[in-house]
């Protein structure tokens, strides 16, 4: 069956959509087979960017590695029961569209805490938390001291995660993977970044999660989402903007590198 | 009746409760009596901010002005019609105990679609919505040609907004003074940076949005957040962290009276 990467954080602007995304032409440029599942389906930027991707193939009439990708919109059923009911089916339906399909799935999750964000969270195999260099996102994962900047106890998100390993233990005696990221980091030495740093580190011996090297605050990382082209597709595209061989520009696919490598995806080693 | 102003933009992390605390801060500072009413009842970023101010006022035996805080948590009524009249209930009850307690409320939005952020958004005198600087987060104000990076029409948050306005001036006759901000901003120049700003722009032509001067990346906005305070509470507090004089907390305190000053407040003029 395929391989399930979730992209989760109910803290909003965490960075999942953009990791999503830029796991997905990674693994189709390695010659994966890809399906995606967008849980926002009112905002679904990830479904946005891959959607760009494909007019701009057809506008410049060229062919790129192309996922294929799943909306699943929340019910608009009056009744709680009901719409978890069919968001429960329309969410296994679409999995088992595309289990013969595709080598992986990557799932990406809204910023809100939600019934199919937990069905997401409860079915991965590997769930990716990006977070911002910042108190205020971690104060979803854990509790800390404002004195000691030591970790007090798990948060609300930490919470959610025990639970959807536990159902997941209690269904197939499966594990979760859960990998933290530290997204958008400033270039700059601060004092706060320290900090979220020791906290990090922390959280990995206190709540079950490890992190793996995560990604700069780079305009590399946005600036191409109108056309759907990630950095990994400049050097097919001859887009020799000149700045393709910028310091910033070799410094980000050596980061892209160093996620997909501290992601240890098992269908991904030889 | 007191001012309200509204943090709306359903795009997550966009900086609602960063920008939220440093107005409410801002008003406090100049001796106005502010209400908050947390609409995002689970995350409560900013309610989170204002629990750690209090405590730390109580730990270090100081004393800060503070806001009347509030928060609205979701119905956890199982239809929807029950929900939302429960939520409609709470939200006028909250206000009409705010009333006659406070200058100006400021109303902090999750980062999604949600009844309550309608229901505010229809309340708003001043609607302020930042973004931060890319066109993931424009995807959700408007529709862009990426072959000339043009306002297409616009998208789901701008139609939101048009829909609360509609229904205000069909209750009160009310207008919302709506005013985006750039939020995030990168120091260093970028085609991206020119691409947002010409957007911006464009949109105060098309979609009835003026745009203030915005806030930079600047790690003064969210490292204090542990201690509930902001920049402007530094002096006071003594807390001469030897940088409380760098570049960058004096532009930063530039920023924010632009920022005040831009939001061009009724009650705040003499
Ligand atoms: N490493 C990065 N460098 C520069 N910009 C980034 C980076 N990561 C994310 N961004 C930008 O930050 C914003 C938030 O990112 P993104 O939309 O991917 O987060 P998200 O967690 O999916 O948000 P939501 O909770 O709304 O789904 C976007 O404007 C995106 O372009
Ligand atoms: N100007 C800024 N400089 C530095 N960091 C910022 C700035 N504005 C916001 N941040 C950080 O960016 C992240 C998102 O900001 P914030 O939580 O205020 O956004 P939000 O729109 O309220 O998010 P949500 O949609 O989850 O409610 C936080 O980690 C915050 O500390
Ligand atoms: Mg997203
Ligand atoms: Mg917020």
């Amino acid at each position: 069956r395929p391989y399930v990467i979730v992209l989760g954080n109910e803290k909003g602007g965490s960075g999942k959509s953009t990791t999503a995304m830029h796991i997905v032409v990674s693994l189709l440029r390695e010659g994966f087979r890809v399906g995606t599942i967008d849980l926002d389906g009112r905002q679904k930027s990830l479904t946005r960017y891959i959607e760009n991707r494909r007019a701009y193939c057809k506008a410049n009439d060229v062919e790129l590695p192309m996922p294929l990708e799943r909306v699943i919109v929340r019910s608009t059923a009056r009744t709680s029961d009901e719409a978890e009911a069919d968001e429960k089916m329309r969410f296994e339906d679409t999995y088992v569209e595309l289990m013969d399909q595709v080598d992986v799935i990557v799932i990406d999750c809204p910023g809100s805490d939600t019934f199919l964000s937990r069905l997401a969270h409860t079915a991965a195999d590997t769930l990716v938390t990006p977070i911002n260099d910042s108190f205020v996102d971690l104060d979803l994962i854990a509790r800390i001291d404002p004195k000691t900047y030591r970790v007090a106890g798990p948060s609300l998100y930490a919470e959610m995660v025990w639970k959807a390993r536990q159902r997941r233990q209690m269904a197939d005696g499966g594990t979760i993977d859960w990998v933290l990221l530290r997204n958008r980091v400033g270039a700059v030495h601060a004092k706060n970044k320290e900090r979220v740093e020791s906290v990090v580190e922390e959280l990995t011996k206190r709540i079950g999660v490890r992190y793996i090297p995560g990604l700069g605050e780079r305009v590399i990382y946005r600036e191409l989402f109108p056309n759907g082209l990630t950095l990994m597709d400049l050097r097919d595209e001859g887009v020799s903007e000149r700045n393709d061989f910028s310091m910033s520009h070799v410094a980000a696919r050596q980061e892209l590198r160093a996620l997909m490598d501290g992601l240890n995806l098992a269908f991904r080693r030889e």
